[in-house]
């Protein structure tokens, strides 16, 4: 349900996947 | 650091010893990014302490399409402080064990 995608750039590597619903706003 | 409304952070633990480190990076405030911003999750990416240059990587992911053109250098900065902290603690880490 939450695969990540690749994204590669210039030889660098870019992983994405969701961010953690407890990561959205720590302040 | 500033809120750029870009949040960086260890993807990893840090060891203090190897120079390529995993970050993830994400939008935390939309608002404080000029362009019109793609919400695609969190970023995971490798960044070598000695050799890279934030503001590069930033464009890396204006390049991808993660960000526009115009927020580049928020991009940059976002990740530069927070390598810059990364740095302060092993410099800080160090010191105290000589």
């Amino acid at each position: 349900s939450s695969a990540a995608q690749v994204v590669h750039s210039a030889g660098r590597r870019f992983i994405v996947s969701p961010v953690p619903e407890s990561r959205l706003r720590e302040q | 650091a500033e809120d750029t409304g870009v949040r960086v952070e260890l993807a990893e633990e840090d060891d203090g010893k190897k120079s390529s480190i995993a970050l993830r990076l994400w939008v935390e405030d939309q608002k404080k990014l000029k362009g019109k911003y793609k919400d695609s999750g969190a970023i995971e990416f490798t960044f070598d302490l000695d050799t890279e240059v934030p503001e590069t990587v930033a464009q890396e992911m204006v390049d991808s399409g993660f960000f526009l053109e115009i927020d580049v250098k928020i991009v940059g900065k976002s990740i530069r402080d927070r390598v810059s902290l990364i740095k302060w603690r092993r410099q800080r880490s160090t010191s105290a064990h000589n």
